[in-house]
């Protein structure tokens, strides 16, 4: 799993 | 931000306040399920988190507390201001099956192990799954007011058009969540039913029975 944070969708 | 995305989050927003107007307007929570109602504040608590930590745009902040000021107004007005209409012995889904599994789920499967990014992960998990106890309901009384599969509509469009600003994000950006997406795709495919019924009855013009 890659990490997407810090995360920009609602 | 493309333009799935923003349809995307103005059907969402659409979605929950037709549904306030509706309680607002008929005084009335009858067929409405609180739980998926209480379990959408969760959803947005645990997720908007962030809030404090993390400032994406004015759009992102602004759009976040809309959706928890409507979650919770919605709440009160099923638990509280209307509780009287509220029809609670339709709904009778046990919280504790979707509550437990999720909880673990995102324990095991998350990006990072930190407090903030697990509660993410479990508020994208339980929103594929929060909207169970208002189908269950609508099973088990079966029927809907119209008004009611308008809000169901928009909450799955939502869901769909989500899925297309992903696949557009993933060709133009390189961006791909995957948590997001599988959590998505799951959600998106509980509408489906409802989205055939919707079609089929309600938009000519005919009330939601099951049969």
């Amino acid at each position: 799993l890659v990490a997407k944070t810090p995360h920009d969708e609602l | 931000m493309n333009v799935f995305r923003i349809l995307g989050d103005v059907s969402h927003l659409l979605a929950m306040i037709l549904l306030l107007l509706k309680i607002w307007r008929s005084k009335c929570c009858t067929g409405i399920s609180g739980k998926s109602q209480i379990l959408f504040a969760l959803v947005f608590t645990t997720r908007y988190l962030d809030l404090f930590t993390n400032f994406v745009s004015l759009y992102n902040t602004v759009m976040k507390v809309i959706f928890l000021l409507c979650a919770y107004l919605t709440v009160y007005m099923i638990y509280g201001k209307f509780r009287k209409t509220f029809d609670s012995e339709n709904d009778t889904f046990r919280l504790e099956f979707l509550l437990v599994p999720i909880t673990g789920l995102s324990f095991l499967e998350n990006y990072s192990f930190t407090p903030l990014e697990i509660l993410w992960t479990f508020s994208i998990y339980l929103e594929s799954v929060a909207i169970l106890p208002q189908l269950f309901m609508i099973s088990k009384t079966g029927e809907a007011e119209t008004i009611t599969t308008h809000y169901l509509f928009f909450l799955g469009l939502y869901r769909a058009l989500y899925l297309a600003n992903w696949i557009w994000r993933y060709h133009t950006e390189n961006f791909y969540d995957q948590i997001a997406v599988v959590s998505g795709v799951v959600q998106t495919i509980f509408y489906c039913d409802f989205f055939y019924l919707y079609v089929t009855k309600v938009l000519k013009g005919k009330k939601l029975s099951l049969p």
